[in-house]
């Protein structure tokens, strides 16, 4: 898994 | 985007329809807790700063925008339009304890130190513990017009979609986000005796009451 998602949610 | 994050974003509009709803036809805020309203507009104003500087979508910048601008007109009609409606008496809850906790945890977990990322983190913790104010109001007060706890059951719905939607990004992207699995967690777990009382309740068309 990603270590630093990206912010693509509300 | 998947099926259950946008039932989850749409019943996070719905929620807010809703409130705005309770408080135009009733012209009162008679049960809604400012202090929660108040965290929320916070939340929404140190998470969307991306709106400056990142790219998203369409839809994501609506929605932001929409979140902001609409917390915002619900603080305005809770402090001035219907400010009399309003009981400070009531809404006692010290959102001190909240602010500061969520302030060290997000310096303690983020995933960059810089000041977005950070107030990215900080909007998490505080969202998830955000309606404590109002739940907290609710029990004090022992009972809720239907069209509040409609509000309450709606936001709730809201979080509770993310769950399935984190499930499924995690197999369908394999994306995972730990501060906001764990926050919107502990979120969800806030409304479930509220859920409780909605479902044997309001739901069966009775007044919303706790036991005394």
């Amino acid at each position: 898994p990603t270590a630093s998602p990206q912010h693509d949610e509300l | 985007m998947n099926i259950f994050r946008l039932l989850g974003d749409l019943s996070h509009l719905a929620s807010i329809l809703i409130l705005l709803q309770k408080i135009q036809s009733t012209r009162s805020c008679r049960g809604i807790s400012f202090k929660t309203q108040a965290l929320y507009a916070t939340v929404f104003i140190t998470r969307y700063l991306d709106l400056f500087y990142d790219w998203v979508s369409l839809y994501n910048f609506v929605m932001k925008i929409f979140f902001i601008a609409s917390s915002c007109y619900v603080l305005y009609l809770m402090k001035y339009k219907y400010r009399p409606t309003h009981d400070p008496s009531i809404d006692t809850f010290r959102v001190e304890y909240l602010l500061g906790p969520c302030a060290v945890l997000a310096l303690l977990f983020h995933y960059r130190f810089t000041l977005p990322e950070l107030l990215w983190s900080f909007s998490i913790f505080l969202e998830s513990v955000a309606i404590l104010p109002q739940l907290f109001m609710l029990q004090r007060t022992g009972e809720a017009e239907t069209i509040t706890t409609h509000y309450l059951a709606a936001l709730g719905a809201y979080r509770a979609l993310y769950i399935p939607n984190w499930i499924y990004r995690w197999f369908t992207e394999d994306m995972v986000d730990p501060i906001a699995v764990t926050a919107g967690i502990v979120q969800t777990a806030l409304y479930l005796d509220f859920f409780y009382v909605y479902f044997t309740k309001v739901l069966q068309g009775q007044k919303f009451e706790l036991p005394a």
